[in-house]
C-alpha cells in the first residue's frame, strides 16, 4: 500500500467519515 | 405565519412538532423557513437552545438554489455568521465579524432589500 | 444477501493485486469462480454527496487523475481515494465479467462485486464504471471489442 499511496489506510469496512466543521471553507478568516 | 419547512430541509434534521425548532448533528445541513422576501426590509431572530461543546451552528439568509446538504455561506446563494469565532460566511469565504455566540443567546438578522 | 454477504465476510475470494494491461495494477481471480457469486466488497470512507463533489474537484487540483469516488445512493458516495481495500484497483472494462451492485445488509447499503459469468484463476476481475457523459473525456484501455473508447 505504501509504494503505492503513502497516506492510504486499509480498511476492513466503510467507515462513515466525521466531518470537520470547515469543511466547506474555502478560507476561515 | 412563518415556520421552519418541513419541505425546504435536509431530510437527516430533526424539526420539532411546533416547526419552530430544529435539531442536527454530524456534519452540516440547512432548513429553510416557510417563506422567503424579496423586496422591503425584514427582520428575524434565532434562540440557540442547546450547543454542545465542539459543535456549532451558521444561521442567516439563503436562496433557493442554495444546496441543504451542506452549511449556509457555502455558495454565492447564502449568507451566514457562524458560532464559532462570530465569522461570517458567503461563497465558502469567512471573514471576521464579531466574537462568538453560544447557547442561550439570542440572534437577529436583518435584511434591506431596496426596490 | 445476507448470507451471501456475511459469506463474503468469513471465505474471501482469493485475489491477486498484479500488473494489467488495461491500466497500471488490476485485480485478478486466483480461483475459480463462478457466475453470480459475491467477490469483494468495494470499502472506503461513506461521505455526503455535497463532499464528494468537493473532493471531486480538491483531488483533480491535487493532481490525483483516477476516481474512487463511487455512488452507493442519492445522498452517499463511497470514496476509496485515501481509505479502503482491494476493490479500488478493479478496472473497468466496456465488455466486464463482474458488476457492481449496491446490496442493503443489516439496514447497512454496500457495494458488492458480484461475477456476470464464470471466470477463471488468472483472469483479470472488471465490471462497467458507468460514469456519467462528461466532455472532459477519459480514454478507455480495456481492448475488448466491444470497447467504447471512453469510460465517460
Amino acid at each position: 500500500w505504501s509504494a503505492y499511496a503513502p497516506d492510504f489506510k486499509e480498511l476492513e469496512e466503510n467507515v462513515e467519515y466525521e466531518e470537520r466543521e470547515s469543511e466547506f471553507d474555502l478560507s476561515d478568516e | 405565519n412563518v415556520f421552519l419547512a418541513l419541505h425546504d430541509r435536509a431530510p437527516q434534521l430533526k424539526l420539532s412538532e411546533t416547526r419552530f425548532t430544529v435539531t442536527g448533528e454530524k456534519g452540516y445541513s440547512t432548513i429553510r423557513a416557510t417563506h422567503g422576501v424579496n423586496r422591503g426590509t425584514w427582520y428575524f431572530e434565532v434562540t440557540v437552545d442547546e450547543m454542545p461543546e465542539k459543535s456549532a451552528c451558521r444561521l442567516g439568509w439563503s436562496q433557493h438554489l442554495a444546496i441543504l446538504q451542506s452549511p449556509c455561506g457555502y455558495e454565492k446563494f447564502g449568507y451566514s455568521w457562524r458560532s464559532r469565532k462570530g465569522t461570517i460566511f458567503h461563497d465558502a469565504r469567512g471573514k471576521h465579524y464579531s466574537s462568538g455566540y453560544k447557547e442561550g443567546d439570542v440572534l437577529g438578522f436583518l435584511i434591506h432589500l431596496p426596490s | 444477501d445476507l448470507f451471501k454477504f456475511n459469506q463474503l465476510k468469513t471465505r474471501r475470494k482469493r485475489l491477486r493485486f498484479d500488473k494489467s494491461s488495461i491500466h497500471c495494477w488490476g485485480l485478478f481471480a486466483d480461483e475459480p469462480i463462478q457466475a453470480e457469486e459475491m467477490i469483494i466488497e468495494y470499502i472506503g470512507e461513506a461521505i455526503r454527496s455535497s463532499i464528494a463533489d468537493f473532493r471531486e474537484k480538491k483531488y483533480a487540483r491535487e493532481g490525483i487523475g483516477s476516481s474512487y469516488l463511487f455512488r452507493l445512493d442519492s445522498e452517499m458516495v463511497v470514496d476509496a481515494t485515501k481509505k479502503g481495500n482491494f476493490a479500488r484497483f478493479i478496472n473497468h472494462s466496456c465488455n466486464p465479467n463482474c458488476y457492481a451492485k449496491v446490496v442493503t445488509v443489516e439496514s447497512s447499503k454496500k457495494i458488492v462485486i458480484y461475477s456476470k459469468r464464470n471466470i477463471d484463476i488468472g483472469e483479470e476481475i472488471t465490471y462497467d464504471y458507468k460514469f456519467p457523459y462528461d466532455d472532459d473525456k477519459i480514454k478507455c484501455h480495456c481492448g475488448s471489442a466491444q470497447c467504447r473508447g471512453f469510460l465517460n
